[in-house]
């Protein structure tokens, strides 16, 4: 939720701009976005008309360097090297970061192998470096390293843009997680009422004994 | 609205908050702990 | 409204010192009223003494047969239980803090004490009595709060006691009716000499507007912490006496059953005494008592592993 207050103004100046430029004139555009350090949501870019409008133009390559940053990841870019503009720096950071959120959505804890596979990373100092500096310290994910078992556990990542046959999934979870919090609350209601008619069944029985004592009592006496 | 989206992809990409054989076993050993405390209050109540 | 208790009436306050209705009526105080500050300084103060017990002392003022706790204060001793007078080593401080205050505009005086018993319940032991009296001796108007910050963390609630002492030698007319409290094998002989020596006053709490506000701030930033907790796995320890506790408690009883005449089958309805619980009883509540925190702490580790673990991608 930080991450998304932090980066909803930048989002709103993007895309007042993105609004009143089109053509040639958006690649300036997205080149800051895709570089500004804390800028890691770009569907609302995306969704500008003129933005939409660069597919099947001679500009459809920042559309497509866009949508790398949306919902691709570092290996998704050398796939497709020839076809976009080379990266500047801060749009490597960029991507790299949005990488490791990607595979954080898969798995929670992140062998360091796969990471540095990943990241093309060649130590495990650099990769622990890039994890804290440019991850944890940038608020987008939130873990523990565990040097011995050379993994990242990854406590909370931060969501990327939604690609397109996710949000079904999603709905698919939300749903379960509503039905199984309602049985749980049926339960739990069924429960106190077991838990009070058993209480008074303790009560009834506990008179009809001390009465049944006093009779005896009585009896002796 | 995008944010929202983003927002509720990550949260659910929490759950489940813990998923390991070891946090079962843990898991289940209390539980079976303090199923036989109950037992055995039980007893004592008697 | 209730912002009204926080202001000071110096006159007021002058006058009830020099009334000194206390003084015929050993009774006379019946009610406490505790700012939630003052009581959330002194639960933590207790709590982050761990097993060790600590002290502190309360400021406030009186109204009536009330006497109402502002603030609360912590006091540079610990283990009041190992020694005659733990306060004696923090008398400077506590001259130094009171006259500070003043400067600082804090008009309120010192009302009474308050100390920790980690695990053992909310009474006042041998010490706790003899200090308590010589407070009401020369310090009156007095009172000896009791924070159990273990049982606090096991029972889900604040486990607080208040208490005044009766002058040396007096006898209460009536018996007062105290809410049934676990005490340890090793303390329980400790509380039976003095329970009657002394009495608990009825504690009730009361806030302020910014108060209220703070704390709805605070919950906001905290319960998910409340929620993470467990008392099981916090209070490992302190369940682990609790049960040890009983079984001392039962061989106890079963060796007084062995050796009293009848065998032991002596109804409760036959004791003299209607209060006088046979061992038996107290012991099945408290193993009742101990039981029903164990379920409560696991339901919740249960509902959360539902909540939380069951659902998947």
């Amino acid at each position: 939720m930080d991450i998304e207050q932090k980066q909803a103004e930048i989002i709103d100046q993007f895309v007042k701009r993105a609004s009143t430029c089109k053509g040639e004139a958006l690649a300036p555009i997205v080149l800051e976005a895709t570089s500004n350090p804390s800028l890691f949501a770009f569907s609302e870019i995306l969704a500008v008309p003129s933005v939409a409008e660069l597919d099947g133009t001679s500009n459809s390559v920042y559309l497509d360097v866009l949508r790398l940053f949306a919902h691709g990841t570092w290996a998704d870019y050398k796939c497709i090297t020839g076809r976009i503009p080379e990266l500047v720096p801060d749009q490597v950071l960029k991507l790299k970061q949005l990488t490791v959120l990607t595979l954080a959505e898969t798995n929670k804890v992140l062998p360091y192998d796969s990471l540095m596979q990943e990241l093309d990373v060649t130590n495990v100092r650099e990769l622990e470096d890039f994890l804290i500096n440019e991850c944890m310290y940038a608020g987008i994910v939130r873990g523990k390293l565990d040097q011995l078992k050379r993994c990242f556990e990854v406590q909370f990542a931060a969501g990327r843009d939604l690609r397109p046959g996710q949000l079904g999934n999603m709905m698919l979870t939300l749903s379960n997680w509503l039905n199984t919090s309602e049985n749980l609350l049926v339960s739990i209601q069924e429960k106190i009422k077991w838990a009070d008619k058993m209480g008074e069944f303790e009560k009834k029985h506990r008179k009809e004994v001390e009465e049944r004592v006093e009779e005896v009592k009585k009896s002796l006496s | 609205e995008n944010s929202l989206l983003r927002q509720v992809s990550s949260l659910l990409r929490r759950l489940p908050a813990i998923e390991s054989e070891r946090f079962q076993d843990d898991f289940l050993m209390e539980y079976n702990d303090k199923l036989l405390i109950t037992y055995l209050a039980m007893f004592t109540n008697c | 409204a209730s912002d009204g208790i926080f202001y000071y009436d110096d006159v007021a306050q002058a006058k009830f010192q020099q009334e000194k209705p206390w003084a015929n009526d050993p009774h006379y105080f019946k009610r406490v009223k505790i700012s939630a500050l003052a009581l959330l300084k002194m639960v933590v103060h207790a709590r982050s003494g761990g097993t060790i017990e600590v002290m502190g002392l309360m400021q406030g003022k009186t109204d009536g047969d009330s006497i109402i706790v502002m603030d609360a204060f912590a006091l540079p001793v610990e283990g009041t239980e190992t020694r005659v007078n733990a306060q004696a080593d923090a008398y400077e401080y506590m001259v130094e803090y009171s006259q500070t205050n003043k400067l600082a505009g804090r008009l309120e005086n010192v009302v009474g004490w308050y100390h920790s018993h980690p695990g053992y319940g909310c009474w006042l032991s041998g010490i706790d009595v003899s200090t308590q009296m010589l407070n009401q001796q020369f310090q009156e108007p007095f009172l000896a709060v009791v924070i159990d910050p273990t049982r606090t963390v096991s029972a889900g609630k604040v486990e607080i006691g208040a208490f005044r002492t009766y002058p040396e030698g007096y006898k209460p007319p009536d018996e007062p009716v105290s809410e049934y409290q676990t005490i340890p094998l090793n303390k329980i002989e400790d509380f039976g000499v003095h329970c009657k020596q002394y009495y608990a006053l009825d504690i009730t709490y009361f806030k302020s507007s910014l108060d209220s506000h703070l704390l709805d701030l605070l919950w906001n930033k905290y319960w998910v912490n409340t929620l993470s907790s467990s008392p099981l796995l916090g209070n490992g320890d302190y369940v682990a006496g609790q049960i040890s506790d009983l079984a001392e408690k039962l061989e106890q009883a079963e060796n007084q059953l062995a050796h009293s005449r009848i065998g032991g089958i002596v109804p409760a309805t036959l004791q003299k005494k209607k209060e006088d619980e046979p061992q038996l009883a107290k012991i099945t509540r408290d193993s009742a008592k101990i039981t029903v925190e164990q379920v409560h702490g696991l339901m919740s580790q249960v509902i959360k592993d539902i909540l939380f673990n069951s659902v998947r991608q």
